[in-house]
């Protein structure tokens, strides 16, 4: 059997909302080791895989491997029925076509439980190479979503620079021309409100604005985000989910014709 | 003009 329970249930609330809009189904794959989910958008253009630790959860027991097929819209709308301070504990049977969610009220007195569905999900695992980047930059998850909001308004590609002088974000369309240009930034006090840029090589890649803009619903689940980039390979985003794990989104640069 | 590239063309299965 297989039982997950997490005090700060928000955080799941959190998770499947960043998720749902980018991935409409995928399979949870629990183990030993906790659960992950690696899945792609329907246009095959970027690649979501999340990590939760078993030492992460305040519970976790998983006796055999499963995949369980999820349905986001669906799970989401089951983890909207859950209060922000509730527990949540995810359950189910071996073999089991239903995964129950439990939710806990703060002070125990509410409790309520709902079975989610599961499907049968035919899923191609992709392998992610590790590499070393050209550029890697860590800044507040905030800045990252205020920066490809306000490219949104204004064009449908980024083109992201790595140099010397600090990351560069540009973008044209119809009302013109925009470029915002992050330094590095270690006076912040909190080293969440840093910006870091770790630069080994000038890069220089671009990328559609509305997906780096979908991977910015992560936002409530970290306060940085950190952003690698390599030429000619995918951008990638990753989120830092306190002790529990994190969440990791590639997206395929555009190439030149 | 520019193509979206796929994600599996930099990925290999596994």
């Amino acid at each position: 059997m297989f039982e997950a329970r997490i005090t700060q249930g928000s955080v799941l609330k959190k998770l499947v909302e960043a998720l749902k809009e980018l991935v409409t189904e995928g399979n949870f794959d629990v183990s030993s080791t906790g659960l992950t989910l690696q899945a792609m958008d329907s246009s095959h253009v970027c690649l979501v895989s999340l990590t939760l630790r078993d030492d992460g959860f305040d519970h976790y027991r998983c006796d055999r491997n499963m995949a369980m097929g999820i349905h986001f819209g669906n799970l989401s709308k089951i983890l909207k029925c859950a209060g922000n301070e509730d527990t949540i504990t995810l359950k189910a049977e071996d073999n089991a076509d239903t995964l129950t969610l439990m939710f806990e009220s703060a002070n125990q007195d509410r409790i309520s439980d709902f079975d989610l569905k599961l499907m049968s999900i035919e899923s191609e695992h992709l392998g992610i190479p590790d590499q070393d980047y050209s550029a890697e930059i860590k800044m507040p998850s905030a800045e990252y979503q205020r920066i490809v909001r306000d490219l949104t308004s204004i064009g449908d590609t980024v083109l992201i620079s790595a140099t010397k002088e600090g990351i560069k974000f540009s973008t044209s369309g119809d009302v013109g021309t925009a470029n915002i240009t992050l330094r590095h930034n270690t006076t912040p006090e909190k080293p969440e409100e840093q910006t870091i840029i770790d630069l080994k090589e000038p890069v220089a890649l671009t990328f559609a604005l509305r997906y780096l803009n979908n991977f910015s619903k992560a936002t409530p689940l970290a306060p940085q985000v950190k952003l690698s980039l390599t030429k000619d390979l995918p951008i990638f985003v990753e989120y830092q989910v306190g002790d529990l794990g994190n969440v990791r989104f590639f997206l395929a640069p555009k190439i030149d014709d | 003009k520019s193509t979206q590239a796929k994600i599996s063309s930099f990925f290999g299965g596994g």
